[in-house]
């Protein structure tokens, strides 16, 4: 494993964790989107069918069962935990997540590396997870005022799939035959949603504002 | 053989 992709890893983590730490201690989910919690659970789901059939080491179980493991609790969280979910904005969290996931389904369908059950679910996840945080970044967008940790999330998500990318050229240099378009090209997506947020990310910190998104 | 490395990401 190269310091790319364990860094991107621990950024994900990491994000996770943040998420983790402002619904539990706070009692708050006020700027999250449950849309995109809901879809990051079946992103999960959908990959991570391997975890008892492929082992691959420790560490990859362990990550996989954590990222199942909050993943499905920030949802139970927002749902119906009886002091959190009153933070749960609904009103503002409107992307309709669910159009999403069956162009997902049929893009799966049709592009895919092996035209099997556990493959094609694989591929879903990849394409999935590209387009999740939509709904996030549109609440971000409607949200005036955005909380640092809020911010920080998804900040800690898009440096954790830039590292992805620096990962995979890495490996590819490196390893043989490691040619993955499928991987790659949902990947370079799912970074470039960023970009937009990061600009204005960066923005706020030089000049020592509130993060604040234009309307 | 195919290689499947990718799968070893999370």
């Amino acid at each position: 494993m190269n310091i790319f992709r364990l860094a991107g890893d621990m950024t994900h983590l990491f994000s996770v964790l943040v998420l983790l730490l402002k619904i539990h201690t706070i009692k708050s989910c006020a700027g999250i989107s449950l849309k995109t919690q809901e879809l990051y659970a079946l992103v999960f789901a959908t990959r991570y069918l391997d975890i008892f059939t492929d082992y691959i080491s420790l560490y990859n179980t362990c990550m996989k069962l954590i990222f199942l493991g909050s993943s499905f609790s920030i949802v139970w969280y927002i749902r119906r935990h009886k002091i959190v979910r009153r933070s749960y904005d609904k009103e503002q969290d409107t992307f309709r997540h669910h159009f999403l996931i069956l162009p997902c389904i049929i893009l799966a369908l049709l592009i895919n590396e092996k035209f099997t059950v556990k493959e094609v679910m694989w591929t879903f996840s990849l394409y999935l997870e590209a387009v999740a945080i939509l709904p996030q970044l549109v609440l971000l967008q409607r949200t005036r005022n955005i909380d640092n940790l809020t911010g920080q999330y998804i900040f800690l998500l898009g440096a954790y799939r830039s590292l992805y990318i620096l990962n995979w050229i890495y490996r590819y240099f490196t390893e043989q035959h490691y040619v993955h378009w499928i991987t790659w090209i949902s990947g370079l997506v799912q970074t470039l949603l960023y970009a937009d947020f990061f600009y204005y990310y960066f923005h706020s910190w030089k000049n020592n504002e509130k993060l604040q998104l234009p309307a | 053989t195919k290689d499947e490395s990718t799968k070893d990401e999370l």
